[in-house]
């Protein structure tokens, strides 16, 4: 399942030449050909496949931008929509890809469409991938942002392209520096899952994990959000009013209250009762109270004083029907808010579709 | 309240979107047939592929998720 053809097509050879045709006025030429070069790096870094460009005559892999009817049968649809598409290997069109002009593609910025992740992903299809329904992998066929210069394929693409033409055989030239390991995306039935945050929002529970909320990519649900997440985001806070970052924001923790010596919050809980948020600090808490407007005096308190037998960190927590859920490692700790009793332990995954 | 019918808008691009990667074709045969029509199951499809709820109509996540920008290539082998 992993060919974009029934017949299974790929390169016969790990020789492959591209040409660049035409260029996008929206980035320069260099950076249309660096963009284009470290997206063909991507598959070479992890196969046998090598990559030469050539600048006349006809390429394996041809590389354009033309908008509506451009010359194939499939013509493109103006500014979003689909933003690409390409071929998968073989004579004449095969292996082509062919990008829609009408979007507009960028360099480095978040603005646009980044040009080496939709070709990064074009290229794939090129070398006679299909797409993936692993919300975390490039061959997913929703574009997502993730930061270029952090960028490393993950696992599933690993897979597929090692499962059409094998792995790198060249000797890592600096065996001291090993490559990263290929990110998977979280498998939220994971026993030994731990997660990062919980929440819920206009009656969804979302569960995060990494760059994911359970079911796909932060950045296919808060677009806007990661891509301002280049910057440090341990000690900074967003305010969200639905999926919508609220102006203003990103403030610094101590906006809310909280001492300068906390840079970084392990979990939020919002207590419908009291109406007050806590935060958790390692083995602290803090309650501000929201009508208020201000932290509560007498903080911050010991979480296993205020939530007696939750002696390790809390990495998560929120309430759902009166119930608090306070998370750490792989286990969910229950408690009345009323009683402040552990009523139950639970795994992780409780909530979970497992 | 009961769910609002998808607009003709979002059928218009229903129908674009599973034709193009889904490889929904024009309906032939007998214009009643018994069980889910093409058009519901490629819906489904659909829905599978991205992990939705497989519901077989236009529900607003669904439609959301045809909205956003992608690829053009199929996501079914045609």
């Amino acid at each position: 399942s992993r060919f974009t053809t029934f017949d299974n097509r790929k390169w016969q050879t790990n020789q492959v030449t591209y040409r660049i045709e035409n260029y996008t006025p929206d980035m320069t030429v260099a950076e249309v050909d660096n963009s284009i070069e470290r997206a063909l790096q991507v598959w070479a870094k992890v196969s046998p496949l090598r990559f030469t460009r050539i600048y006349s005559g006809i390429a394996d892999i041809m590389i354009s931008f033309g908008t509506r009817n451009h010359g194939d049968s499939y013509p493109f649809d103006g500014p979003d929509g689909t933003l690409a598409h390409a071929f998968s290997p073989g004579a004449d069109i095969g292996g082509d890809a062919h990008f829609d002009d009408d979007e507009s593609f960028s360099f480095s910025s978040t603005r646009g469409y980044n040009l080496f992740l939709v070709a990064a992903h074009e290229f794939g299809h090129s070398l006679g991938l299909s797409h993936s329904t692993d919300p975390g992998a490039l061959m997913y066929p929703v574009y997502s942002y993730t930061d270029p210069s952090t960028f490393s394929l993950p696992r599933d693409d690993v897979n597929g392209i090692q499962h059409i033409y094998g792995p790198n055989t060249d000797v890592n030239p600096k065996p001291d520096k090993p490559d990263p390991t290929p990110p998977s995306t979280p498998n939220a039935c994971d026993p030994t899952l731990v997660l990062d945050a919980v929440t819920t929002l206009r009656g969804e529970k979302m569960f995060f994990k990494g760059r994911y909320s359970k079911s796909c990519s932060l950045d296919q649900m808060f677009s806007d959000l990661c891509n301002t997440f280049s910057v440090p985001a341990d000690s900074q806070v967003w305010a969200l009013y639905g999926y919508d970052i609220v102006p203003g924001y990103p403030r610094n923790l101590k906006s809310l209250g909280l001492p300068s010596t906390v840079n970084k919050v392990d979990a939020a809980l919002y207590d419908e009762d009291s109406r007050k948020t806590l935060f958790f600090v390692d083995d602290n808490y803090y309650s501000y109270d929201e009508a208020m407007k201000r932290m509560d005096k007498g903080f911050p308190k010991r979480v296993d004083e205020g939530f007696p037998g939750m002696t390790s960190k809390v990495t998560a927590a929120f309430q759902v029907r009166g119930f608090t859920y306070l998370y750490s490692g792989s286990y969910m700790f229950e408690y009345s808010m009323r009683t402040r009793r552990q009523l139950r332990v639970l795994r992780n995954n409780y909530f979970l579709p497992c | 309240l009961p769910i609002s019918p998808p607009s003709e808008e979002d059928e218009a691009l229903a129908e674009t979107y599973l034709k193009r990667f889904f490889n929904l074709t024009e309906e032939t045969g007998p214009a009643f047939k018994r069980g889910p029509s093409q058009r519901s199951r490629k819906v489904s499809e659909m829905q599978r592929f991205f992990g939705l709820q497989v519901t077989g109509t236009l529900d607003a996540e669904t439609v959301t998720m045809m909205k956003k920008p992608r690829c053009g290539v199929p996501d079914v082998q045609l």
